[in-house]
């Protein structure tokens, strides 16, 4: 080695400019495409923009809500009752569905192919496993993991925004503090006050169904009792409304209070959770305990999939942001290509909380499936009306008090089913 | 269509799948 460093001769050559130039050019374009380019609006948040490859920007520019409206109606039109057998079976061979397990299991019971897609399985087709946490869907595991800066990985090396998915930390929006949940023993709560979100507390006769005004002024949530399912128009659920209004949107269990409460203090013991009452203005920001992490997983249900989905644990579904948006198709392909692909999309996040703090479930709709249907959610209406009159980041918001105001929303239990994708 | 599951769990929440397995309805993702 010593002997080639000192007697090798030297020669140098001319590199020609262009080549330099060129390679300087090639290094900046590859910082550029794995740089993230954030725009941001006045308010400092990050601007949802269609990204990706030209071919993604061709899709973009199609009436993608327009056909997935014709979609649907297409496949609403009843078949004639000879056919139906033929064309299920058709269906199922080419996007492998288990007609073994769905229920009804008679085709021709189907009157058109929204239906069949609709369909129901039989009891105990889907056992639920003993876990905290199982599938809501049949589907495929895209990706999961933990979040990190309040961004979600989409694919390697593509991520998107948690608050642009669930609607967080929006302008105009107060602030709001972590939901607390200190372990306490449900026979402990029996017995004596007990101090919960923010402050508000309440005794224990105001559990049970006789609320007297607490120190704080509030016995019960006050920012609710405008928007309470009580005025008619929330009831017949005609009132989802724009940005900043809420309508209750659950359909309220029997009105004598007490077994109600009673009913809801043993669902809370049954989903994990202490009775408790959030001001309305929660999940504006969420903030992780410590000695948490916040995790994601993204599921893809396929078009033979069974669409119906079911509450992925024992939870508490307090509200939902519906965010109108466009329907691009959600297939892994264009999971690839397409940066923001879920907060592009129309979708209806559920916020609400678990055993261990913050929980949210997201169903995405697509080009084939833009109506998402929540079993306990008349007002809902997803893939109406046109995208231009709600401006990306924009939703609609409602909340599921009524259902059990002890728990102050919709409590699920792991299993239960709570609604699913239609066609168009 | 898809579905996005967004949780608080405790550091040593674990998932029991992988990226691209296929799940079912009630199947175990996470403990």
């Amino acid at each position: 080695l010593v002997e080639a460093w000192q007697n090798t001769p030297t020669k140098w050559y001319p590199i020609p400019i262009a080549a330099g130039a060129l390679l300087l050019v090639v290094l900046q374009y590859r910082k550029k495409s794995t740089a993230r380019e954030v725009v941001v609006d006045d308010d400092g948040n990050e601007v949802i923009r269609l990204k990706g490859p030209w071919h993604v920007h061709v899709i973009g520019a199609l009436p993608l809500r327009n056909m997935s409206r014709v979609w649907g109606y297409l496949n609403s039109l009843e078949l004639p009752v000879w056919f139906r057998p033929i064309g299920f079976r058709i269906y199922a061979s080419v996007f492998g569905c288990n007609l073994e397990e769905i229920d009804p299991q008679d085709l021709t019971q189907y009157a058109s192919l929204g239906e069949f897609f609709y369909r129901k399985l039989k009891d105990g087709a889907r056992p639920v496993a003993d876990a905290v946490l199982v599938s809501p869907a049949d589907g495929r595991v895209l990706h999961f993991g933990v979040i990190k800066d309040g961004r979600i990985e989409q694919v390697k090396g593509s991520t998107y925004s948690l608050d642009a998915l669930l609607g967080l930390a929006r302008p105009g929006t107060p602030a709001v503090t972590a939901v607390e949940f200190p372990d306490q023993k449900m026979d402990e709560v029996n017995h004596r006050h007990f101090a919960d979100i923010n402050g508000i507390e309440y005794s224990l006769h105001e559990l049970l169904g006789t609320p007297t005004p607490s120190s704080s002024g509030t016995s019960t949530p006050t920012a609710e009792a405008p928007h309470t399912h009580t005025d008619g128009a929330a009831q017949t659920g005609t009132a989802a409304k724009k940005h900043g209004e809420r309508v209750d949107a659950s359909v309220p269990r029997d009105q004598t209070l007490p077994e109600t409460v009673a009913q809801d203090v043993s669902m809370a013991s049954e989903v994990g959770l202490r009775p408790t009452a959030a001001r309305r203005d929660s999940f504006t920001s969420v903030r992780t305990k410590p000695g948490n992490d916040t995790f994601f997983i993204v599921i893809y249900l396929a078009p033979g999939d069974y669409h119906r989905f079911h509450s992925p644990a024992a939870w508490v579904v307090e509200r939902r942001r519906h965010f109108v948006g466009d329907l691009f198709s959600v297939s892994p392909w264009m999971a690839k290509r397409l940066e923001n692909l879920f907060v592009l999309n129309e979708r209806v996040a559920l916020l609400g909380r678990w055993k261990y703090g913050f929980f949210s479930m997201v169903p995405v709709g697509a080009t084939n499936v833009g109506s998402i249907k929540i079993n306990f959610d008349q007002a809902l209406r997803t893939n109406v009306g046109s995208r231009r009159e709600h401006p990306v980041g924009t939703f609609t918001e409602a909340v599921y008090s009524a259902a059990s105001p002890i728990l102050n929303g919709q409590p699920l239990v792991k299993g239960e089913e709570m609604g699913g994708f239609c066609l168009g | 269509s898809t579905i996005v599951l967004v949780f608080e769990a405790p550091h040593n929440f674990d998932f029991f799948v992988s990226a691209g397995q296929k799940v079912k309805v009630g199947q175990r993702l996470g403990d």
